[in-house]
C-alpha cells in the first residue's frame, strides 16, 4: 500500500494556490536547521529573490544552514507569520502562494511615535 | 506598513496629478479595453479618496508617469516573470512609474465570467501595485492590501488602516477623507 506523505493534507490544500515551481517546496514541510534535502537551494533562490538571503548563487547548497534559518525566521517577521524558523505549514502555505514580484528587501517599518505626558 | 529605502515619493506641486497611460504593444487580448480602464480607475480613485493625488488617464503612454503594461518572461527590466502563478506582478518605487502584470496570468474583472481555477483578480493586484507606485511597501498586515500574496479567486480591493495610515505619512490626507469610510473592524482595532 502507498504510504502517504505527511504532506500531503497541506499539499491539497495549497494545490489551487501555487505554481508548479513553488508547489515543489511542499517537501520542505517542517524542515529546520540541520536538515539535508535535495533541492533546498532552489528554496533558499526563492529566498534570495524576495530579499532574505544575499549568498551568490555558486555558494547555495542542499542544507538548511544557519542563513537560511536567520531568512526564514526574517520571512515569518515581515510576513506576520508565527517566528519559528522551521518550514512549518503557516510558513510554506505562503512561501507556495501567488505573490507580488517586489522584493521585501530594502524596506523600512514605520516607527510609531510613542509621546508620554509628562 | 513599510516604505522602500530613503521613503522615495512623488514629489510634485499640490495639487498632484499624475498620468497613467497603458502601454499600446504590451495588453491582453481577453479583456475589454473599457473592463481593464474601468478597473484600473477604481484602483486609482480608492488610494485617491484617501491622499490629495489625483490620476488622470491620457493616451500618450511615453510621456505618462505611470506606464501599465503586460509582459511575459523575461520583459528586459531584471524581473522576469515565471509563467502561470507564482510572480503575478510587480511596479517600482517613485518616481519611476513602472507597473508590469504577467501576461500569463488568467487575469479576471469577474470571477462569473473567467472560471479557471487560477483566475487572479486584476482590480486587487491593481491597487496593490498602485501602492508601491506611490512608494509603500509590503506590509506584514494580512489583510493589507500591500501584503505581498493574494491567492487566486481572491479579491482584495479595500485599503485597510493599515494602507491608509502608510500612505497618508507620506502625502497627508486627502481633506474629504473620513475614517468612518473605512471598516468597522479596522477603526476598533486601530482604537484598542
Amino acid at each position: 500500500r502507498k504510504l502517504l506523505d505527511p504532506s500531503t493534507e497541506l499539499t491539497a490544500d495549497v494545490r489551487t494556490n501555487s505554481n508548479a515551481t513553488w508547489h515543489s517546496f511542499m517537501r520542505f514541510l517542517d524542515a529546520e536547521k540541520g536538515s539535508q534535502l535535495r533541492g533546498m537551494s532552489e528554496l533558499k533562490k526563492y529566498f534570495q529573490r524576495f530579499g532574505y538571503l544575499s549568498i551568490p548563487n555558486q555558494n547555495l547548497t542542499d542544507s538548511f544552514d544557519e542563513d537560511l534559518e536567520s531568512a526564514v525566521l526574517q520571512y515569518q517577521k515581515n510576513l506576520g507569520l508565527p517566528a519559528t524558523g522551521r518550514l512549518d505549514s503557516d510558513t510554506m502555505k505562503e512561501i507556495t502562494s501567488p505573490r507580488c514580484g517586489v522584493s521585501d528587501k530594502k524596506t523600512r517599518t514605520a516607527q510609531k511615535l510613542h509621546a508620554k505626558i509628562h | 506598513y513599510a516604505y522602500f529605502d530613503g521613503e522615495p515619493r512623488w514629489d510634485r506641486s499640490s495639487p498632484m496629478i499624475l498620468t497613467y497611460a497603458f502601454s499600446p504593444d504590451h495588453t491582453i487580448d481577453y479583456l475589454s479595453s473599457a473592463d481593464i480602464r474601468a478597473v484600473f480607475e477604481r484602483s486609482f480613485a480608492r488610494w485617491s479618496s484617501v491622499i490629495p493625488v489625483n490620476f488622470t488617464e491620457v493616451d500618450d503612454y511615453y510621456s505618462a508617469d505611470i506606464k501599465i503594461g503586460w509582459y511575459r518572461g523575461d520583459h528586459g527590466d531584471g524581473q522576469p516573470f515565471d509563467g502561470v502563478l507564482g510572480v503575478l506582478a510587480h511596479a517600482f518605487s517613485p518616481e519611476n512609474g513602472r507597473l508590469h502584470l504577467d501576461g500569463a496570468e488568467a487575469w479576471a474583472v469577474d470571477f462569473k465570467e473567467q472560471k479557471s481555477k487560477v483566475a487572479v483578480d486584476l482590480e486587487s493586484v491593481a491597487t496593490h501595485e498602485i501602492g508601491h507606485i506611490l512608494g509603500l511597501a509590503h506590509s506584514a498586515v494580512k489583510d493589507a492590501v500591500m501584503y505581498p500574496s493574494l491567492s487566486p479567486r481572491t479579491k482584495k480591493v479595500d485599503l485597510r488602516i493599515d494602507d491608509v495610515e502608510g500612505i497618508q505619512a507620506l502625502y497627508g490626507s486627502n481633506p474629504n477623507f473620513k475614517y468612518s469610510s473605512l471598516y468597522e473592524s479596522d477603526i476598533s482595532s486601530s482604537r484598542s
